[in-house]
């Protein structure tokens, strides 16, 4: 196995900030 | 006699001149112009008061007020400097700010680093790495079994952790990262580099009436 866990968490989408932005416009 | 109406500028609690904030972060004068239109909008979706609480933060970021994440709830916290359980302009902006193109790898690596620190204990510790994996498994609705999630937070720990102290600290993170920079990729927003252009409907007047 060559899964880095960073890697896993960086897919959640609560770091998907563009939802600030498109939820507003 | 005349009488002369005039109309008062309220701005939202916390307002900062946008010189002010301009001058502190990556954003020009005009950009912080139109981040306090977006600010408005979202701090006045549901409670109105010119502040972001975290309900609002969500229903802007998921179209839904109640969806619980905690990375979500991470970066709540992080841009909520003063600790008070509110976003507030200034902290709108500095907080953006990090994710802006322009903004030095090193301040991205920094912010990464706290997020990931769930507990604030200046390190990221092994149960933290193996909470998020979990909250990230639990989220996406991915099954993985029990040995394997040890398994990759065991690698990920051993593959980090140089000193070999059972943590992760942030000289251990810096180098990590500077090994595999695809992991700041969440700490950019490409399109804050030109928000005047991508996001023309925030660009109002600068000085608008809450009323």
């Amino acid at each position: 196995i060559n899964l880095n866990a960073f890697d896993i968490i960086s897919l959640s989408s609560g770091f998907d900030l563009s939802g600030l932005f498109e939820a507003s416009e | 006699m005349g009488c002369w109406l005039s109309k008062q500028v309220k701005h939202t609690p916390g307002y900062e001149e946008p010189a002010v904030l301009a001058a502190e972060t990556a954003f020009t004068v005009s950009e912080v112009e139109a981040l306090y239109e977006l600010f408005r909008k979202i701090s006045y979706s549901i409670f109105k008061d010119g502040l972001i609480h975290k309900e609002e933060f969500q229903l802007a970021l998921f179209k839904n007020s109640k969806k619980n994440n905690l990375f979500a709830d991470r970066i709540f916290d992080l841009f909520d400097l003063k600790r008070n359980g509110v976003i507030d302009f200034g902290e709108f902006v500095r907080s953006l700010s990090v994710f802006h193109p322009n903004t030095a790898q090193d301040e991205k690596i920094a912010f990464a680093f706290r997020l990931y620190d769930l507990r604030s204990t200046g390190f990221i510790e092994r149960e933290e790495l193996k909470e998020m994996v979990l909250a990230l498994l639990n989220e996406s609705e991915l099954c993985l079994s029990d040995d394997l999630v040890e398994t990759i937070v065991d690698q990920t720990c051993k593959l980090v952790d140089s000193n070999s102290d059972g943590k992760i600290d942030p000289i251990e993170w810096k180098e990590f990262v500077r090994k595999n920079p695809s992991l700041l990729k969440n700490m950019t927003l490409p399109y804050l580099k030109d928000i005047t252009m991508a996001f023309p409907s925030f660009v109002m007047s600068s000085e608008v009436d809450d009323e």
